[in-house]
Order: structure tokens, then C-alpha cells, then sequence
């Protein structure tokens, strides 16, 4: 931030300290104040409020690019979603969530357990797909998760399901086995479905800092990732992360959770996630 | 990452027989911009790069460093590096891995955190880790919100032949003063505690914490932390510790590439000692908590 003198120093640390709490990242925060450089003159510059406000402009205009709500398409049926992300960051609940939303609208979900390692995985999920109202497919502890995704998609294509939703085990996308075994996933469900899985969602957890950069990164580059969905914004974190996230990759941010119940999930709207950003 | 900061700070100082004030400037800027993008907070940041740059400007020109007894003259890139690399382990130590097991019959542990962050899991590797060292500990079923929460315990708990108390019936204070009644009855010494995760502003989620707290007395009370934690850590920590006053932290998913500067951010503000980290999703994956370990992470 030291480049220029036309802002006071001041001012320049006191709106670092709130664009970095809200781990928008330091990097991200500079190439912000790069940007509006050119379109503030430099006497405004040292007016704090007016930054502020150019800066605003500047993340809404960057997330409303990204800004795109999950549709299902006319004629796709059943419409594949993998739902991916490192552990803990919300991917089963976000599933319950979403199916509740589809099955609100009148169509038929179908569940899938591709979570055959953690302890009750299987359980947590049969359990939301009993609440909202959707078919589950249960798999043995073990079982290969490619195989169970293969068996899912039989059933849904049986049934005539409108939408099938696949938990994944929660990685660290440091594991190469297990991001190969994601992209393996990927391949069965194409080789039986062509076109399948028609949306592969990242679950990001908004507490989490910089590191979110990089879970993007990596599953971006072995999956495809056509959606994220960032929860837990109803915590203290302000998930601003995904400014640079927003930025950097062309993946459109469908939803964002808000709870833990299966209604707390909303649309992703990028002016409402920017007057939160600075509350 | 933090390593590239701290290797571009050295890079400033290579070659450099004199240091001017301006060279540890810039050398400070490196490791800021570093630090922060490592999640370290904000102010921890501050304070972090201050203390460094005193002792930097104080030392750094003809300085030795001693190995082993023999003295040796390092240049001032390695001086500098070896400030950072003191401070950071001594922010992160004294090292106390020590769990309070001695005064009652049946001690307790309460494992508190955000959502997530491997509550459940770190309770079977703790419970696992005293079962080892000799303890016949016995998890406590305390979540009763979550979706076969109490299920995933006994599952862990049948994995590892620990016996599980639950009670979802009850509310979680009173599963956490029962459990003690029934560890003493089946000859157990040590209960843990597994509560639901909750959000720091979650007013009535946290003053059930604080209940818990009045009904069990648990001796150890650890807040477990997502190692990715980014800016909030502080605030966090400081409210489930102004609440709780926790006994220590464990930092999860250290197995990951994230760089756990929520390490540094909790550690400086709480002065709670870091406990155990998780290194893996396997129930052997618990380790006692070393500062020199975290901070070469760190470092790089
Ligand atoms: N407050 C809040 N909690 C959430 C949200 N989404 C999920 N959670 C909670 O976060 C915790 C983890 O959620 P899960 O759905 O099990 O996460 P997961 O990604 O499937 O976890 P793994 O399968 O173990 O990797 C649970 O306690 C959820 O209730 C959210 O939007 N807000
Ligand atoms: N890679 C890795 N994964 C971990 C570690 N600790 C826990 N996990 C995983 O993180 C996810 C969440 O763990 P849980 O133990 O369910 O977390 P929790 O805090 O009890 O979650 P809630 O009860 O919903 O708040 C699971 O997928 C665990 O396997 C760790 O040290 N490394
Ligand atoms: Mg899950
Ligand atoms: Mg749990």
C-alpha cells in the first residue's frame, strides 16, 4: 500500500485493517486500491468514505460477474449434481438444503451417499433425505464411491428422477488419491450418463481464510467446478475470500448457507453479500 | 504463502555486509504481506512485525550466533531469520501438553469449537491417545442437534473399544453431570466431553457452553480449531474463552497445506497453550503440539 502519496497513510491502514478482517487478503485489498486509483482523483483519495464507497463498487461489480443461480435446464433428466469440498465445510447439509429447495419447486430429488468412509456419514444423510422429502440410495461402509455414484444414477434413471444430488467424502485437496478418486467419480457417472454430472459444486466454508483460494484452485483444475456455495455465513466470518476467489476464476457462485437447518440457504445476491461484507 | 515472504525478506538482506534501517523496512514488509496471507490476524500481524523490526535494527549488523558452543558469524539474511524464527517460538511456546487428570476420581474434558471443525473426530483420537498412556477414558455424546451425531461417536467409540455415554433424552449439561455418575460406575477415569458445533453469535448455543461448564466442572476445556481459520480466529477464540476460560486449543486439518497462522492469531491473544494438532482424518492422527514444529512450517 505504500506506492502512493495520494492517499493519506491513515486512511490507507485503517481501510486495510477492515478489507483484510474480512479475509479479503492482503493481495486482493491491494489490487482493489490499484483499481480505484485510476477512477478516483487524488484528492478524494484521502477521503476515507469515498474509498470505501469506490470500493464497494469494485467487489460488487467483481462478485455480480460470478453472481448465477443454479437452474435446472429443460430436457436434462435426471439433472447429476456432485457436491465436493474439503471436510467440515458443510457438503451434506448443504445437499438437504438444496433438495428441499428442488423438491419445493415441484420436482423429485433422489439422494445419493457417496460418503462410504466417515463414521455415520451415511446416516446423517438418510436422515436429511427422510426430512425433506427426497429418494435415498444407501451404500455399505467401504463401498467403492464410484460405484455407489454408477448405482445412483441407475436408480435415478429408473425412477425417473428429476434430480440427483451426490455427497462426497470431505478431502483435503492436498490427498492426490483421493481428488483421483473424485475426478474417477466424475468419469463413471459421464461414461453412463453423457453430459453427467451437469453441475459439480464446491462447498466452501466462509470461516475459512485464505487457504479457500487454493481448495478452489485445485478442485477447479481436476473436476470442473461449475458452482460454489459458500456456507456458514451466519457466523461471525465474513467469507470475503471470495472476492479474490470471484476474481480470479470464472465459476459462478449459485448459494449461500446460513444456517443449519434445511431452509437456511439462499441465493447467492452479490449486493446483499456486499453490504454484509461491511457491517 | 508465508515462506515466500520470508524467503524474499532474506533475498533483501543477501550479499549486504551493512543493514540500513530502510533494507529491514522492506524486509518487513515481505514478512507482513506473508503473515497475513498465512491467515495471521491482523493486529497479531502488528504487533509480530514490530517486535521484530526492534530487535532486527538492534542486532542485525556483525552479529554471532552461537551453535553447539561454537561460535559462528552468520550474515544478516540469516540473523533476520533467525529473529523471525526465535519470535515466532516464543510466541507459540511455552510448550504445555499436560492434561489436568489428577484431582478427582473421573476427570473431564469439554471439546468446544465452530461447526465442522473436528470436534468429534479429535475426541476419539483423544480418547484413543489416554486410552495408550494408560487412562480408561469414555466419550460423552453431549450433541444432540446434529444428524446421527451420536451415532458417528458410537461408531468411532465401537472402532476403538472406548465406551460412549449418551442420553438424547436430556439436555446437554445434564448428559455432561450424568456421564461423570457413569464413568465412576463402569470404572472409567477420564470422560470427554463431544458438544454440538455452534457460532460465536449464537447467544443461546453459547450460554449452553457455559451451563455444561457449571453442571460437569470439567477440569480441561479445548477449543478445537480449523487449521484454515481465516481473520476471525481472534474473535473466536477470545469469546468461547471469555466465556469458557478454556484450559488450551487444538488446531485440526494440519495435514493440509493451509498454514495455520490462527496458531499465532489465538496463541498471542488468549496466552492458551496449543495442545494437540490433528494430522489426518485417521484416529491415530493426534499430535502433542510442538512450537518449533509450527514455526518452521511457517517459516519454510
Ligand atoms: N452455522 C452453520 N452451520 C452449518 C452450515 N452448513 C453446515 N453447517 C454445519 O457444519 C457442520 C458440518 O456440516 P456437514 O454437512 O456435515 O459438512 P460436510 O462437508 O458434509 O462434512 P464431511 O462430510 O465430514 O466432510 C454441521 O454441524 C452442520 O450443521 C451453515 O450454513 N451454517
Ligand atoms: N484431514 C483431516 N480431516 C479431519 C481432521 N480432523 C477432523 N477431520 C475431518 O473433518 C470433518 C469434520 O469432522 P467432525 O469431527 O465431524 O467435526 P465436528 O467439529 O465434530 O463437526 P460438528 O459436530 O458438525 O460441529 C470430518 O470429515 C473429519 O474426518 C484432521 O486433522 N485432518
Ligand atoms: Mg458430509
Ligand atoms: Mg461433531
Amino acid at each position: 500500500f505504500a506506492g502512493g502519496t495520494d492517499i493519506d497513510e491513515d486512511v490507507m491502514s485503517r481501510l486495510e485493517e477492515t478489507l483484510v478482517g474480512t479475509d479479503i487478503g492482503v493481495r486482493t485489498a491491494y489490487r482493489l486500491f490499484e483499481g480505484i486509483r485510476e477512477k478516483l482523483g487524488s484528492a478524494s483519495m484521502k477521503d476515507a468514505s469515498s474509498v470505501m464507497r469506490v470500493i464497494r463498487q469494485e467487489i460488487a461489480a467483481i462478485l455480480k460477474k460470478r453472481q448465477s443461480w443454479l437452474e435446472l435446464p429443460e430436457g436434462v433428466r435426471p439433472f447429476v449434481i456432485m457436491v465436493t469440498g474439503v471436510n467440515g465445510s458443510g457438503k451434506t447439509t448443504t445437499i438437504a438444503k438444496i433438495a428441499r429447495r428442488f423438491i419445493g419447486d415441484g420436482r423429485s430429488v433422489i439422494i445419493a451417499s457417496g460418503d462410504t468412509f466417515r463414521a455415520a456419514a451415511v446416516e446423517q444423510l438418510e436422515h436429511w433425505a427422510g426430512k425433506v422429502g427426497a429418494d435415498f440410495v444407501k451404500a455399505h461402509e467401504g463401498a467403492d464411491p464410484s460405484a455407489v455414484a454408477y448405482d445412483a444414477l441407475e436408480a435415478a434413471i429408473a425412477r425417473k428422477k428429476d434430480v440427483l444430488i451426490i455427497d462426497t467424502a470431505g478431502r483435503l485437496h492436498t490427498k492426490e488419491n483421493l481428488m483421483e478418486e473424485l475426478k474417477k467419480t466424475k468419469r463413471v457417472l459421464a461414461k453412463k450418463l453423457p453430459g453427467a454430472p451437469h453441475s459439480i459444486l464446491l462447498v466452501l466454508d466462509a470461516t475459512i481464510g485464505q487457504n479457500a483460494i487454493e481448495q478452489t484452485r485445485q478442485f477447479h483444475k481436476a473436476l470442473g467446478v461449475t458452482g460454489i456455495v459458500l456456507t456458514k455465513l451466519d457466523g461471525s466470518s465474513k467469507g470475503g475470500v471470495i472476492v479474490g476467489i470471484a476474481d480470479e476464476f470464472d465459476i459462478p457462485i449459485h448459494y449461500i448457507g446460513i444456517g443449519e437447518g434445511m431452509d437456511d440457504l439462499e441465493a447467492f445476491d452479490a449486493d446483499a453479500f456486499v453490504d454484509a461484507l461491511f457491517l | 504463502m508465508i515462506t515466500e515472504g520470508f524467503k524474499k525478506a532474506q533475498l533483501r538482506l543477501t550479499g549486504k555486509t551493512i543493514i540500513q534501517e530502510r533494507h529491514i523496512e522492506e524486509a518487513i514488509r515481505d514478512i507482513r504481506v506473508s503473515l497475513l496471507e498465512a491467515d495471521v490476524e491482523f493486529h497479531v500481524v502488528k504487533g509480530f512485525t514490530e517486535r521484530v523490526k526492534a530487535k532486527a535494527l538492534g542486532e542485525i549488523v556483525q552479529t554471532r550466533v552461537s551453535h553447539a558452543g561454537k561460535k559462528l558469524k552468520v550474515g544478516p539474511q540469516e540473523h533476520f531469520i533467525k529473529i523471525c524464527y526465535d519470535e515466532l517460538v516464543s510466541l507459540m511456546g511455552p510448550v504445555d501438553t499436560s492434561l489436568d487428570l489428577g484431582n478427582r476420581e473421573v476427570n473431564a474434558v469439554m471439546m468446544v469449537g465452530l461447526q465442522g471443525s473436528g470436534k468429534t473426530t479429535t475426541t476419539a483420537k483423544l480418547a484413543r491417545h489416554l486410552k495408550e498412556k494408560g487412562k480408561k477414558p469414555m466419550m460423552v455424546a453431549a450433541d444432540v442437534y446434529r444428524p446421527a451425531a451420536i451415532e458417528q461417536l458410537k461408531v468411532l467409540g465401537k472402532k476403538l473399544d472406548i465406551p460412549v455415554f449418551s442420553a438424547p433424552a436430556k439436555t446437554p449439561p445434564e448428559i455432561c453431570r450424568d456421564s461423570l455418575e457413569a464413568a465412576q460406575f463402569k470404572g472409567c477415569d477420564v470422560v470427554i466431553f463431544d458438544t454440538a458445533g455452534r457460532t460465536i453469535v449464537d447467544e443461546a448455543l453459547m450460554r449452553e457452553l457455559e451451563d455444561i461448564k457449571t453442571a460437569a466442572r470439567p477440569e480441561n476445556i479445548l477449543l478445537v480449531v480449523d487449521a484454515m481459520i481465516g481473520q476471525e480466529s481472534v474473535n473466536i477464540a477470545r469469546e468461547f474463552d471469555r466465556r469458557l476460560d478454556m484450559t488450551g486449543f487444538i488446531l485440526t486439518k494440519l495435514d493440509g497445506d493451509a498454514r495455520g497462522g490462527a496458531a499465532l492469531s489465538i496463541k498471542e491473544v488468549t496466552k492458551k497453550p496449543i495442545k494437540f494438532v490433528g494430522m489426518g482424518e485417521a484416529l491415530d492422527r493426534l499430535e502433542e503440539f510442538r512450537p518449533d514444529g509450527l514455526a518452521s512450517r511457517i517459516l519454510g
